[in-house]
Order: structure tokens, then sequence, then C-alpha cells
């Protein structure tokens, strides 16, 4: 399903070079339930902006189901993101003065849903993460784990083929955290693939492949 | 040090209050080392927020130092605010546009320290978070985990008699995560206040005292 060959993201700072991800090499098959663990600053947001066909590599190709993505047309990459694609950023990205709901509803806008269709969906998705009461706040008027759930509601919402969740238990309890993790379980069960970055060791626990990194290279696998 | 008598905190939502604090009484005694507990939601953003003088009850009574904080002038709080606390947001409130280290310089400007003095505690400061080598890029350009120590080591810079820390470790890895652990301590031997959210068990463990709230209420203590 994904398979990166020597992926390198350098950044350019003037007179220094920030080498984030020196020389990645991963294969990752459909339906694998993998986490990435790694200190801060390993790499491991710009390792799932790449996968997630957010960002591109300085070096290196990325193939996403035999294609190589650089070569792929806007529309074509708009598809896959809108379609294949879900995606929990470690800093939720809410569209700040609307609703949870409507930011829960923004793929299946995307997706060309049907306004009553779309509405349901979105609904479902707000109540699988205990969020129904909170529906109607807007980001601001919610705690930092409603914000990250309303963050995961909109990444599953559209039954996405595969998840990238980067560290998506940061703000939660430990029971709130388990019961993401039943979610992710479910969808797993589904058939589909889970990438979630963790620094939590009770969730990499949960999945079936650890991948570690640091200082930009994979040291474990 | 700071005692509150039946905090309430209410939202008016339309036909709704959203009831984030129902009645918290508490005392802290100068010199604990406390974390604060809790399901998301819960309140305990809210209650540090009252706490740090960055927001008012809508009920309820809170004293700091024996004096009724509702009933100080705006310059006595603005300065109890810059050279008493220090404060780490859960959401971490970085500017935007400016250098970590010059983020970091920020309570020393308030406080007028001269130039010289606070560009060396500023980097002394982000020298102990760990980011010597990346205190000249802007939040945008930093990781989740390099932006929360940057406003860790805000919140420290002018050695602050009682430390507010919302989650501070949510988006660190365990190591590093303990490391901050250790500049709190270090932080509390000097016989400072430390207020820690926490929903991490090992972080918790650490402390002397842990308060737990459910549903704006104190359930343990
Ligand atoms: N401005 C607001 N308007 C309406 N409701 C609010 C507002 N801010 C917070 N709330 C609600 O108050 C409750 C408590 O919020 P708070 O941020 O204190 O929770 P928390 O315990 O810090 O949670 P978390 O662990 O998720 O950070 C939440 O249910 C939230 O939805
Ligand atoms: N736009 C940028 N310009 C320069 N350096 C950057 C930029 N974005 C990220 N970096 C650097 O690249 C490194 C890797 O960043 P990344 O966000 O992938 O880390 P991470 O493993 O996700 O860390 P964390 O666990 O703290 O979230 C970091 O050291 C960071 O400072
Ligand atoms: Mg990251
Ligand atoms: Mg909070």
């Amino acid at each position: 399903l994904i398979k990166t060959e020597e992926i390198w993201k350098v950044y350019k700072m003037g007179k220094v070079d920030v080498e984030a991800l020196r020389g990645i090499s991963l294969e990752i098959e459909k339906g694998e339930f993998l986490a990435i663990m790694g200190p801060s600053g390993s790499g491991k947001s710009t390792l799932m902006n790449i996968l997630g066909c957010l960002d591109t590599p300085t070096r290196g190709e990325y193939y996403l189901e035999g294609k190589d993505v650089s070569s792929l047309q806007d529309d074509e990459l708009a598809l896959i993101r809108n379609k294949k694609i879900g995606f929990v950023f470690q800093s939720f990205h809410l569209l700040p003065r609307t609703p949870a709901l409507h930011n829960v509803e923004l793929p299946l806008i995307y997706a060309g849903v049907g306004k009553k269709e779309r509405n349901k969906l979105a609904e479902k998705a707000v109540e699988i993460v205990g969020l129904k009461e909170r529906m109607h706040h807007k980001p601001n008027e919610l705690s930092g784990g409603e914000r990250q759930r309303v963050a995961i509601a909109r990444a599953v919402v559209n039954n996405p083929s595969i998840l990238f969740a980067d560290e998506p238990t940061g703000n939660l309890d430990s029971k709130s955290g388990e019961e993401i993790m039943e979610i992710f379980k479910e969808l797993h069960s589904r058939q589909n693939t889970i990438i979630v970055v963790t620094h939590d060791q009770s969730i990499a626990k949960m999945t079936d492949r650890i991948i570690k990194l640091k200082d930009g290279e994979v040291v474990d696998d």
C-alpha cells in the first residue's frame, strides 16, 4: 500500500540546514495497524505529513498503491486526500469560527455528500467520540481534549481507508484515550489501515507493529 | 497561599448554561507540589485560568495570599501575573511570527529586565528545556513537543513563585517529560508552588497531592 524509498526532508534556514528526515525507507501493507514512536523532534509529524500527501519530500520516492505520488496531478491528489485519507493533526487545525459539528462535516462537503446525509454522518461521528452535548460549541468554547476529539471525528467521518493520527490522545485522560482506540480498532476491523504517532506506551501496545524514529531515521521496526 | 470558596464558572450559551465549575472550595499552601487530574471536560483548565488570575469566576471567592482577587486593581493584577505567576497553557499561546527565544523573553520584557540580562536568562531557560539548537526557529518551524517546551521555558524564565502548568507533557515522549518534571522539581526545591494539570499517572505520582475533578466538582483530594 505504502512504500517509501530513502525519503529526505530538509528545511533550509539561512546558513543551516535542518534535516528532519534522513533517508526513510518503509513498506506498509494494506490493513496494518501500526504505531510510530520517537523523541520529540525526531521527524514523526514530518513523515506523517508526507505519507498523508500533505507535504512532499526533498529527496526520495513515495509510492501510494503503486503510484509515484510526486507524479500525480493536483485533482488526483485532492481526491486521494479527501476520499482515501483521514488525518488527525497534532495541533487539530479546526476552523475556529464554526461549530464542532460543521468542522466534522467539512470532509463530507468536499466529497459532495448531500446535506441530509452528511448531517447524519457528522452527528454519528460526533456521538462516537462522546461530544453530542458539545456539537454546537465553537472550538474556543471547548476544552483541549474536546477539540482533539472533534479533530478525530472529522478524520473518521468519511470512513477513510487510511487513517493517519498524529498523537490523537495527547490531551485525553486514559479512559477517553481508550475509547478513541476502540474507534480506531473498529475502523481497522473493516480492513482499513491505521497509522498512529504516539508517545503513549499503552496506546502503542494495542498496535501490531511499532516503528521507532530518532533524529530523522528509522532505528527500529 | 490560595483559597477558593465555592467557585462557580457558568458559560451562558443561548438557552443552555454550561456549568464548567460547580462550587470548588480548595486550600493550597505555599510550597506545595500538586497535580489536578480528571476526565476531558471536567473543568481543569477553567480552574487553572481562575487560579492563575487569567479569568474570573461567575460566583464564589478567590483569595491569593489573603487578598480577594476580585477586589484587586488592574495594575496589581498585571504585577501578580507577571512577577509571581508562570503559566504553561494547554495550547501554548506562542507568538507565531517571532522566534522561540523572543517568545521566552516576553515575560522579562514586561518585567522591565534589561536587554543583556533578559537575553542571558531566556537563553538559559531555552537550554534547560533542551532547545538551544532551535531557539531561532519560529513556532511553525518547530515540532509539537518543541513548541510545548518553548511554552514551558517562557513560564519558568522569571522564576515564578507559583507555576501553573496545564498538561505540560501531553506532546512529549516519556524522556522529555521526565526532564520537564526535573525542572519543576528544581523550581519546587526553591520554595515555589507548582500546580500541574496532567492526564499522566507517572507525572501525578511525582507530586505530593492529587486533586481530582469530575463534572466541575472536586471528587478527591
Ligand atoms: N467558552 C466556553 N463556552 C462554553 N463552554 C465552555 C467554554 N470553555 C469551556 N467550556 C466547557 O467547559 C467544560 C470544562 O472545560 P475545561 O477546558 O476546563 O476542561 P478540562 O478539564 O481542561 O478538559 P481537557 O482535559 O479536555 O483539557 C468543557 O466541557 C467545555 O466544553
Ligand atoms: N518548517 C520547519 N523549518 C525548520 N525546521 C523544522 C520545520 N518543521 C519542523 N522542523 C524541525 O524538524 C524536526 C522534526 O519535526 P517533527 O514535527 O517531524 O517532529 P516530531 O517527531 O513530530 O516531534 P514531536 O513529538 O515533538 O511532535 C524538529 O526538530 C523541528 O524543529
Ligand atoms: Mg509531532
Ligand atoms: Mg484542559
